[in-house]
């Protein structure tokens, strides 16, 4: 991991909520 | 080596040795999650926000998540007190958590709470200066510079109306304000320093 982003999984948690992943809510 | 994450949003800061690295790294994974899909919703709130490209609105949360936290949770920074209040509720001191491995970014994060909370933005600036924040054009691999730049002059103009308008004969603020982004920058450096340091080989 060059990076911190990737290091932490940032960018495929930012990509679902951006596309509203109903999966991962609560309701 | 025993592995503590004494990060604010970590629901479980302490050690646990009984935990694999990776399971500590899932737990903290868990616990920032939210927060970071909170940013994300608040972003989409921005207007204009949501007419970026794709790829620049990823690029702009992935750089800029940090910093609007930083700013959204200075509040947990309590500099007379000396201590930090996580977001599980649980309050350590500057102390304990300099015996975590906190060192030099903790004082540089009880540094700029103490200046942002100093200029007592009403929860609508704040909102706006954090909206300033994460549409930076100068982030590394924006696509269109031209767009987020425009997004971001357009929401400078309307934080200095703001801050003008609930304190006019204060003209400094709207600068002090700004002056609060480079602080973000080198924190945000900072805090990537610290986080490769705990990268899963």
């Amino acid at each position: 991991f060059s990076d911190p982003a990737s290091n932490l999984g940032l960018e495929d948690i930012i990509r679902k909520a951006l596309m509203g992943n109903l999966e991962e809510r609560p309701e | 080596k025993d592995i503590v994450l004494a990060c604010p949003m970590n629901m479980c800061p302490q050690d646990e040795p009984n935990k694999t690295p990776q399971e500590i790294w899932e737990d903290f994974s868990l616990s920032f999650t939210p927060a970071v899909r909170e940013v994300v919703e608040f972003a989409k709130h921005i207007p204009g926000f949501s007419a970026l490209s794709e790829n620049d609105q990823v690029t702009l949360l992935k750089a800029g998540t940090f910093e609007v936290l930083m700013v959204r949770f200075a509040s947990l920074f309590n500099v007379k007190e000396q201590t930090v209040t996580f977001i599980s509720g649980a309050t350590y001191s500057l102390e304990a958590l300099k015996g975590m491995g906190m060192g030099g970014l903790l004082d540089t994060m009880f540094e700029f709470s103490e200046k942002l909370n100093s200029l007592e933005l009403t929860a609508e600036e704040l909102g706006l200066f954090t909206a300033v924040v994460l549409v930076s054009a100068d982030r590394s691999g924006i696509e269109n510079i031209n767009s987020v730049d425009l997004l971001q002059e357009s929401l400078i103009r309307a934080l200095r109306a703001l801050v003008s308008k609930s304190d006019p004969c204060d003209a400094s603020r709207f600068t002090k304000l700004l002056l609060k982004m480079p602080d973000l920058r080198t924190l945000n450096n900072m805090h990537s320093e610290k986080l490769l340091s705990f990268r899963i080989d």
